[in-house]
């Protein structure tokens, strides 16, 4: 089973076009693994990008020198992966 | 382990493949004069695709189809579609929208739309969205479903790359979890509605997706839509946004409601549930009923609409 540990969901809200053109040509990277949960759609719009640990410096040292604001949207998806398989025990207990 | 009867079902888990399709056998043995269960095909893998019919009676009704789970790794979906089945089955006398819907209409319900991907999901990736089907020359895996369809297929908005989440395939309906649809949908003849259910970034879309060109029954679907939204928030206070897929999210070609649409099937909508900027694909479990509940509002909105305006 593959395990998802140290991998975050960042969320990044484009503001300009240059910075939609640039999250944009992300998803061309294929060496980072990246996973758009939501992909570009527009200025405004939330971009949803779960990032595995290994290119989580590159590309947040990216993202920063391009001057591309984001947040952290999950933390650790392994850790919420856990709490449901957690869960669902606990409900077949039941 | 597995309940005995859909009383004990635990609809606020989420549940495995095995578990929602012994679900789905309680639920036809628990009301045979309403539910019945088809096979309309086989997967890739060749597991069963299931679909539930409501029915009164009669022969080929018109009929109000509602799929969850095209996207394995979208479970409040399939956790969804079984809060619905136990929904129709509860409220079918008493509730009047339903009520009416079925006593001239028939419901048809596939919870699990894509099985390998879903079982895949469970046993070895959480994070698989595509089929499972296997490609001579690449070894990625797996076409996204709701770029399979022959609605532009092939166009901008989705990719030629199988090892892309939203690789078309090679050809329309090379999916057996698609083609069973289309095979169905064709051989029926008489869907007046038909819902495809997503997760998750609470909108309410409408065709089309391949192309700016609006559908000409854009205003009716748009007041449809908005009517549906207020509804849905109304529970909750959860905000949607409606409109077509290309102006609402992005250009998408292959998708399942263009391809319904351009068959004939009005109103055709597709669902992106909860939540915005928390969870994604990881919805906690709690958040089930809830999204369901609201999602079930909207959709009686649309079935209202279907069983007042025949066509």
């Amino acid at each position: 089973t593959e395990t998802f540990v140290g991998h975050q969901v960042l969320r990044i809200i484009p503001t300009s076009d240059e910075e939609l053109q640039k999250v944009q040509e992300l998803q061309d990277l294929e060496d980072l693994q990246l996973d758009f949960w939501l992909e570009p759609r527009g200025l405004g719009l939330p971009v949803d990008v779960r990032v595995p640990f290994p290119s989580l410096q590159p590309l947040k040292v990216h993202l920063e020198a391009n001057g591309i604001s984001y947040s952290i949207m999950i933390e650790d998806v392994q850790e919420l992966l856990e709490q449901e398989q957690t869960e669902m025990l606990r409900s077949s207990r039941r | 382990g597995l309940p005995l009867s859909t009383s004990t079902f635990d609809y606020s888990s989420y549940h495995t493949l095995d578990e929602i399709y012994n679900f789905m056998d309680l639920l036809v043995a628990e009301n045979p004069n309403l539910v019945s269960k088809l096979e309309i095909g086989r997967s890739t893998e060749n597991r069963p695709l299931y679909v539930l019919k409501f029915s009164k009676g009669g022969s080929n009704r018109p009929a109000f189809w509602i799929d969850t789970g095209i996207h394995s790794r979208e479970w409040v979906t399939q956790a969804s579609g079984v809060w619905f089945a136990k929904k129709i089955v509860q409220d079918h006398e008493n509730d009047q929208v339903l009520a009416s819907l079925l006593d001239t209409m028939d419901i048809f319900l596939e919870i699990v739309t894509n099985p390998d991907g879903f079982a895949f999901t469970h046993t070895k990736n959480r994070m698989w969205r595509k089929t499972r089907s296997k490609h001579s020359g690449s070894i990625c895996v797996g076409v996204d479903p709701n770029r399979n369809w022959d609605a532009g297929f092939g166009g901008s908005g989705a990719s030629s790359n199988p090892c892309s989440e939203t690789y078309h395939g090679p050809y329309a309906n090379s999916e057996p979890e698609v083609k069973a649809i289309v095979d169905f949908v064709k051989s029926h003849g008489n869907i007046k509605a038909f819902v495809s259910i997503h997760s998750y970034s609470q909108l309410l879309l409408y065709p089309y997706g391949y192309t700016r060109t609006p559908v000409p029954d854009q205003k009716e679907l748009h007041e449809i839509s908005e009517k549906a939204v207020a509804a849905l928030t109304s529970l909750y206070g959860t905000q949607y946004k409606y409109g077509s897929i290309i102006t609402t999210i992005y250009q998408a070609s292959g998708g399942t409601i263009d391809w319904t649409y351009d068959q004939g099937i009005k109103y055709s909508f597709t669902f992106e549930l909860r939540d915005t900027g928390r969870y994604g694909f990881l919805l906690p479990a709690k958040q089930i009923i809830p999204a369901a509940e609201e999602t079930w509002l909207a959709l009686q909105v649309i079935m209202q609409h279907t069983l007042d305006n025949p066509y």
